[in-house]
């Protein structure tokens, strides 16, 4: 018979660590930032 | 092997401010009614190179009301932006701009401005006034009566009503309507006017001889009107025995 097994959610632990060096990707190119205020 | 194209600039790359910088110059440059606009955020922009230090930018940009009148000489990163609750104006602009050694000029523009969704203020700020028609009754006569509240007690030039800029009223818990105004100044003295309002002229269209007004009037539930003209340029007597009349004094600059 086929059970289905409990599985652990993963954390923020579990995620596989950047390695080092390895720039963050950079921010979209646009929209820009809002200086002010949503609208 | 060719050299792989530049990345395409992006919205909040320094050169992408100082193209959105220059075109929102010239928009508050070209217009002559309401208030400045200052950039609230880039919202797309494309760059095509037309030769060494040469090329053609088409901005697109998201605009925010200030509280600053077109006509006034306060620079625009000193102008407060209108809050959302005021029920401010919004506008969104293409602009074409050149730039050639590091110049910008703008070669096109197109504008689109609009109030924001009154449902939406309402949201934020539920007894807040909304903006108010400009040829409501209300609003004109709230107008014409601190028109003439201001110049019957100045000895400065008669002012002349160029445009209503904005104007709210709100019913709960008082009647009170608010407008503001930009005036002219003219030849005449406000005695002179009474004589003969017809024969006064604005003056020549220099900064020094415009002015914006602020007035106040309730309606219920007592009678009252305060009137607070601003005039660029013009060292304007105090006349502090007129509680109601609020005067404030401008700096002339260049």
């Amino acid at each position: 018979s086929v059970t289905k097994r409990a599985v652990a959610k993963a954390t923020q632990h579990d995620k596989v660590p950047r390695p080092v060096g390895f720039a963050p990707p950079p921010p979209p190119p646009c929209p820009g930032k809002i200086r002010h205020f949503d609208i | 092997v060719p050299a792989a194209p530049p990345p395409p600039l992006g919205c909040d790359d320094p050169e992408a401010e100082a193209a959105a910088e220059a075109a929102v110059n010239y928009i508050n440059g070209q217009s002559h009614h309401g208030y400045k606009f200052t950039v609230n955020r880039v919202k797309d922009i494309r760059v095509v190179p037309q030769g060494p230090n040469n090329a053609i930018m088409f901005v697109d940009l998201e605009l925010l009301e200030t509280k600053c009148p077109i006509l006034s000489p306060t620079p625009l990163e000193n102008c407060t932006v209108r809050s959302f609750a005021e029920h401010a104006v919004e506008g969104d602009c293409d602009v074409k701009l050149q730039k050639v050694d590091g110049v910008f000029s703008v070669l096109a523009s197109k504008c689109h401005s609009h109030e924001d969704s009154r449902e939406d203020v309402r949201k934020v700020c539920p007894d807040c006034p909304l903006l108010a028609k400009m040829n409501n009754t209300e609003v004109l006569e709230t107008v014409s009566a601190a028109l003439n509240d201001y110049n019957s007690k100045t000895t400065d030039p008669y002012l002349r009503l160029l445009e209503i800029g904005r104007a709210q009223i709100q019913y709960h818990p008082g009647h009170v309507v608010v407008v503001e105004f930009a005036v002219g100044a003219t030849n005449c003295s406000a005695e002179e006017a009474k004589a003969n309002v017809q024969a006064c002229q604005l003056l020549p269209e220099d900064q020094s001889n415009f002015g914006f007004c602020k007035a106040v009037m309730v309606k219920r539930p007592s009678q009252d009107l305060q009137v607070d003209c601003q005039l660029y340029g013009h060292q304007v007597p105090c006349f502090p025995g007129y509680s109601s009349l609020g005067i404030t004094l401008s700096q002339d600059t260049s």
